[in-house]
């Protein structure tokens, strides 16, 4: 979920 | 995080130290554009809004303090250093790349992956950052000879996307459902806006003469 939710790249 | 990742986040800050020797050690920022290193900053700051409250890792935190402070920096080096200020060349660094961030927001608001604040700013840094070269490459265009240092500066500035794409290929193969257009094609047409450059940088390493682009 979290992974959806924010962006994990710069 | 792949390498091709971990290769573009450092080939991003090698760029960003590159120019910061630059500006820092010679006290100069001849053939840099003051509206691309502008756009710059927006792009970092919209894009990492969420710095303070989503947390991914401290590489990430990390490096997000880096993208912004020396993104800002840079540009107070060139607006405000008595001496770096003296060797902007402000008569041909005339983009009008304020006409560049209307039209990005706009498209963020039209075409984005959720209709959020965060969101549609995450979007409208990604279409900003696509274009934000183009006032440094009509400069680089105007310059007469430019230094290495600048060419490293871009070179790398254009090399990071280009690993970035890689890093999304690997990742749609590898992640089942890790799929973003948004960022892709964004990603695709900034990698492609330095086509020309590309060729003619390797030209001038391969002939070993001074890098010149065609006006």
């Amino acid at each position: 979920k979290k992974e959806a939710e924010s962006h994990d790249e710069l | 995080m792949n390498i091709f990742r971990l290769a573009g986040d450092m080939t991003h800050l090698a760029s960003v130290l590159v120019l910061l020797l630059k500006i820092h050690t010679i006290k100069s920022c001849a053939g840099i554009s003051l509206k691309t290193q502008e756009l710059f900053a927006i792009v970092f700051a919209s894009r990492y809004l969420d710095i303070f409250t989503d947390f991914i890792s401290l590489y990430n935190t990390l490096m997000k303090l880096i993208f912004l402070g020396s993104s800002f920096s840079i540009v107070w080096y060139i607006r405000r250093h008595k001496l770096v200020r003296r060797s902007y060349d402000k008569d041909q660094d005339t983009f009008r790349h304020y006409f560049l961030l209307l039209p990005c927001f706009i498209l963020a608001l039209l075409i984005n992956e959720k209709f959020t604040f965060k969101e549609v700013m995450w979007t409208f840094s990604l279409y900003l950052e696509a274009v934000a070269i183009l006032p440094q490459l009509v400069l680089l265009q105007r310059t007469k000879n430019i230094d290495n240092l600048t060419g490293q500066y871009v070179f790398l500035l254009g090399a990071y996307r280009g690993l970035y794409i890689l890093n999304w290929i690997y990742r749609y193969f590898t992640e089942p459902h890790y799929v973003h257009w948004i960022p892709w094609i964004s990603g695709l047409v900034q990698t492609l806006l330095y086509a020309d450059f590309f060729y003619y940088y390797f030209e001038s390493w391969k002939n070993n003469k001074k890098l010149q682009l065609p006006a």
